[in-house]
């Protein structure tokens, strides 16, 4: 799938939380605040209020600020695979956030997205983010369907 | 009728594959 259209996909995906960080585009998640957010809501246990604390709310124009908290919301998402859901994540090529931070770059913000997706849809609260997600419109399921099933394909435990 | 039956296959994928997903046991534990 081409990888624009999948971050648009997810971008319209994230749309479903209710987030007070702004999210409605690439840059709008740019500096890792609104992702940030909606990690707290998929798996509050793991990402605290005291892990949000260290988020910069304020990394505006500075490029290396947004990096810096797009760092740490990699660094999450990865260690949640490995600490809570006992799952490596071999051959997904790793996003690269300089080029998000820098850039915005679309796809490798898809790769991010896709990672919080997997999130999602493997927390305790699955059910409720996978019925949100079939209530989503039949293309943006099926892009989100491809993206699970690439994020399946490999894991290893 | 062609395209409603392929229509049909499709939401059948999907509600398929979620599905499965919402029946799936995840989790270090699981």
């Amino acid at each position: 799938m081409d990888k624009t259209e999948l971050c648009e996909c997810l971008v319209q995906w994230l749309q479903t939380f209710n987030l007070n960080a702004p999210h409605k585009t690439v840059e709008d998640l740019g500096d890792g605040v609104a992702m940030s957010e909606a990690l707290c809501q998929i798996a509050p246990d793991y990402f605290s209020e005291s892990w949000f604390g260290k988020i910069k709310q304020d990394a505006g124009e500075n490029w290396r600020l947004r990096m810096s908290n797009l760092k740490k919301v990699l660094t999450g998402v990865l260690d949640y695979y490995s600490e809570v859901l006992g799952q490596q994540i071999n051959d997904f090529t790793l996003p690269d956030v300089t080029s998000i931070a820098e850039n915005y770059d679309v796809e490798e913000m898809g790769r991010l997205l896709q990672l919080i997706l997997g999130c999602a849809v493997n927390c305790d609260r699955k059910q409720e983010y996978i019925q949100n997600i079939m209530g989503m419109e039949e293309a943006v399921q099926h892009a989100v369907m491809n993206a699970i099933q690439e994020l399946m394909n490999k894991e290893a435990p | 009728e062609g395209a409603k039956g392929a229509a049909g296959a499709s939401e059948g994928v999907l509600a398929n594959f979620f599905n499965s997903l919402l029946s799936k046991k995840t989790g270090a534990g699981g």
